[in-house]
């Protein structure tokens, strides 16, 4: 699964995610790529996020508007991504899942659970992609 | 008169003045925008959207461009055509946009026929007043909007990886408390079926394990 949250040079804000879902599903099957606040969510006001993961588990817990109503509080990029995957991993210790997460300065930070987790970054302080890992 | 002139020079400097020290500071400022950040290291995608952004397209345009270059070149297998069969060998897919100022949202899920997820997505956000269309009805609203298909979605990898898995008796899989338990079907629920008063009144727990088939190159 891609999932992207771009600024652009006007300072606006937007996201999107787009996958084939997870391998041999029942057909009829829906992950949470399609599902606003669960892989992707963006307000302009406050910032964006960007999850991945197993949907099944994810779709419950909305972790992308989670972290965006945090960051809304005041919570910091990092903190509002390690508290939304916290939430979910309380409940399902045993799941896989990350989020990254981008204020609307363009601060980022990212949060997995499960699995070790990479996301790309560019910004204009850049002369191409970096790519940070986080460890669960 | 010498002296009005330069006493109007005068104001006028003092007057831009502060403008030219904030322009001469914001021009001295590390610039913030644009930005772009996408999970994985899909650095093509991120290219890709980067050259939108920078070019000061929006942002919204931006994450059509990366999302689709992943599309496209199919990322680590989990994006687009060709990758992730169900359990009929078929590939759909699923995607999602949304614009943070005007909180508008488009999105397709178990998309069939049609490759450009994304876009799909985007002509739902566009062109209609809903926020989700699934199935085949989205195939078919994609299709009237002006992206190509019908299609086949699968590949020679998802067809073989399909064969293979079915090959070995459906296994893993995502069913649970049905017979055959290590079997490819036909299914049946294992107790009772729709005898909802089979569900015990104790507490419940949560049971969950990790499907073996959910990892790193098998997720959403």
């Amino acid at each position: 699964t891609i999932s992207m949250a771009v600024i652009d040079k006007m300072g606006h804000i937007a996201v999107g995610t787009s996958t084939n879902g997870a391998t041999f599903k029942i057909p009829g099957r829906v992950g949470d790529g399609p599902i606003a606040g669960s892989s992707a969510y963006a307000d302009d006001e406050v910032g964006g996020c960007g999850a991945t993961g197993d949907g099944d588990i994810m779709m419950r817990f909305l972790p992308c508007y989670q972290v965006v109503e945090s960051m809304r509080q005041g919570m910091k990029p990092e903190q509002a991504a390690k508290d939304a995957v916290s939430r979910i991993a309380r409940k399902f210790p045993d799941f896989v899942g990350a989020v990254v997460a981008v204020d609307k300065n363009g601060s980022h930070a990212g949060a997995c659970h499960g699995w070790t987790f990479q996301y790309s970054v560019r910004d204009p302080n850049m002369d191409d992609v970096q790519v940070f890992t986080v460890l669960p | 008169m010498a002296r009005s002139y330069l006493s109007i020079i005068l104001s006028t400097l003092l007057l831009f003045l502060p403008l030219l020290t904030a322009a001469e500071a914001e021009l001295g400022k590390p610039k913030k925008f644009p930005v772009v950040v996408s999970t994985w290291p899909f650095i093509e995608a991120v290219r890709a959207a980067w050259r939108v952004a920078n070019n000061g397209s929006s942002a919204v345009e931006a994450v059509v461009e990366g999302c689709s270059a992943c599309e496209e070149l199919r990322c680590d297998g989990t994006v687009g055509p060709g990758g992730s069969p169900n359990e009929n060998g078929e590939t759909m897919l699923d995607a999602l946009i949304m614009d943070g100022v005007t909180m508008e949202v488009g999105a397709v899920a178990a998309m069939r026929y049609v490759k450009d997820g994304i876009r799909a997505a985007w002509l739902v956000m566009k062109h209609s007043q809903h926020t989700l269309l699934a199935g085949e009805g989205a195939s078919a609203f994609a299709i009237s909007m002006g992206l190509p298909g019908p299609m086949n979605l699968s590949s020679p990898e998802s067809l073989k990886k399909w064969l293979d898995w079915k090959e070995n008796r459906c296994q893993p899989n995502f069913r649970k408390n049905v017979v055959p338990a290590n079997g490819c079907g036909p299914y049946k629920p294992k107790h009772g079926g729709m005898d909802v008063s089979t569900e015990s009144c104790e507490m419940g727990t949560i049971e969950y394990r990790l499907p073996p088939l959910v990892g790193p190159h098998n997720h959403d």
